[in-house]
């Protein structure tokens, strides 16, 4: 694959949370990013709703278009297939989870339109 | 053992300003 996976999603990858509790990546919870990005003074969370998933401009990619926060604003992002995106109480999804699952070994679910994702946004942008 | 930042884990998905 010409594209580099991000290390830290694969199983077992230590996390470093706000409060500087550390934790396997597989075992985090919706709380752990809504309470770090309370402590911290820079990130704000956002929930960001999965509102199309189309083809990307490879046959391993993906382009998904959010609503982002109050404002609704339409962002799109394109990923490779197996990315995963952390669902509000319900953990992290991917487009292909059993490629998720056989790269990362990171149990996924299915991420589908209407999903409400954890994203982030700069505290200071309005 | 590499520690990770919690933050490197979300997406950062900024709305495009548009006042």
């Amino acid at each position: 694959s010409p594209v580099a996976l991000p290390p830290f999603f694969m199983r077992g990858s230590i996390i470093q949370l706000a409060d500087g509790e550390l934790k396997r990546v597989e075992d985090l919870k919706t709380e752990d990013f809504i309470q770090s990005a309370e402590i911290s003074s820079e990130l704000k969370i956002d929930s960001s709703t999965v509102e199309r998933i189309d083809s990307g401009q490879t046959p391993n990619a993906v382009v998904i278009q959010f609503s982002v926060g109050e404002l609704k604003a339409q962002v799109c992002v394109e990923v490779l297939v197996e990315y995963p995106f952390f669902v509000f109480g319900q953990g992290w999804s991917s487009c292909c989870p059993d490629r998720t699952t056989q790269l990362f070994e990171l149990s996924c679910a299915k991420l589908c339109v209407g999903d409400v994702c954890v994203s982030l946004t700069l505290r200071s942008l309005r | 053992v590499p520690v990770f930042p919690w933050h490197s884990l979300v997406p950062f998905l900024a709305p495009t300003q548009s006042d």
